[in-house]
């Protein structure tokens, strides 16, 4: 079934298949698809049938056909419009990213409480106070937000959020969010993740 | 077996235990610590006995008792040193970023090409030439890195990184890294996690 593990998968294999079309090859199979992700090759096979996508025995997967139906999975053929809570360290540093509008993700516009923020334009983004959120949401239908405030504020910030139309988030407060029905919250906790490289590294000196 | 999911629950496990005990808990079954972290009862105790951690079936766990070999097992009693390569956007917010002190990790020193960036001394960190990361690795006996430099520079910098003696890096360049032996690449790629909200909004909206 398709879970968060799956998705990142089809994003990885996404990003590996573009490589491959960028080196010139038309044709891929299964297993060199799986090395390129650190994935195995029953993976990508179990993985793509999940979406009815199918190779040919001999002649393996056409790279072109695999990246258009990715490209309809991932939502790559529309441009993501997505809103901002929180211009502070990292909310700042996700704005000023262009590497999302390459992958058509659009970030437009930030919402803040501190007026020192405000009517700052960071590479065309405004800064606008949070009661504009509800409005703003509403006006061009956006159903993808970004929680960068501070773990006290972040559940209010979601139920916010949610209350004006928003229906994923992706969320770096370092705390469990109690998500309402029909939204999906992915949560970026970086202690996490710098313990898990900590755990792996811990294991491998004793082994 | 203990793979990145396995330790990811791990440290959410931490952290709700913290909640418990700040409320006054001093025990707690199974299911109440699966309900909080979004786990089954099944998952805490196949994870739990992985590490040789079981509860009473009458009494549940001990809280303090769980709290102590989560933070052995996460390394949270001793300091965890970390210097940070690429002091752009992102760089910049993990290095401000006070919560990572919280959790007992380090970022001893940021590293980067531009010498504009250079004595800068943002949170007590310094900012240093790249040519100086062997030797302060060195010096420190640093294992832990993380990589905020673009992708083209990514691979680099982990090679410089691994034969300075770093064997964990936690890497945001959105490519795929060869890694080394002996040393452990944690990627998040944050495209990736915008993409996995996207995927799960739409197909929501679908059914
Ligand atoms: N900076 C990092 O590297 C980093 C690392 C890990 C986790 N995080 C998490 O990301 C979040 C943001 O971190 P940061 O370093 O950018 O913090 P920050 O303090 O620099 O920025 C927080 C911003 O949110 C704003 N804010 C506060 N309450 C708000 C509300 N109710 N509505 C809208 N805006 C509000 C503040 O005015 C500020 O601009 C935090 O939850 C933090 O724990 C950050
Ligand atoms: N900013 C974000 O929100 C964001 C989001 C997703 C992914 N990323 C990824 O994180 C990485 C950093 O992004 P950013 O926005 O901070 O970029 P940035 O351009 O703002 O910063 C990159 C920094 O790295 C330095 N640098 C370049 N080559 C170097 C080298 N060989 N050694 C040491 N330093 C070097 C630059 O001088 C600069 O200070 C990139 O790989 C980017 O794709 C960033």
């Amino acid at each position: 079934h398709t879970n968060k593990n799956c998705i990142q998968r089809m994003s990885r294999y996404r990003n590996a298949l573009n490589r491959f079309k960028g080196l010139g090859f038309s044709k891929i199979f299964s297993n060199y698809l799986a090395d390129a992700v650190g994935s195995t090759s029953s993976q990508v096979r179990k993985d793509f049938s999940l979406f009815g996508i199918y190779g040919s025995k001999r002649g393996g997967y056409s790279i072109d056909c695999l990246i258009e139906q990715l490209n309809e999975i991932l939502g790559k053929n529309e441009l993501q419009k997505v809103v901002l809570a929180g211009f502070g360290n990292m909310g700042a540093a996700l704005v000023r990213y262009k590497g999302f509008s390459k992958e058509g993700i659009s970030i437009l516009a930030a919402f803040d409480i501190d007026p020192a923020k405000y009517n700052k334009r960071i590479n065309n983004i405004e800064v606008l106070p949070l009661d504009r959120l509800q409005p703003f949401v509403q006006e061009h239908q956006i159903k993808i937000g970004i929680l960068g405030v501070p773990e006290i504020a972040a559940q209010h910030v979601l139920d916010l959020m949610v209350a004006a139309g928003i229906r994923g988030v992706l969320n770096f407060a370092p705390i469990q969010l109690k998500c309402p029905a029909g939204c999906v919250v992915n949560s970026v906790t970086l202690e996490h993740e710098l313990e898990n490289v900590i755990y792996f590294v811990n294991a491998n000196e004793k082994t």
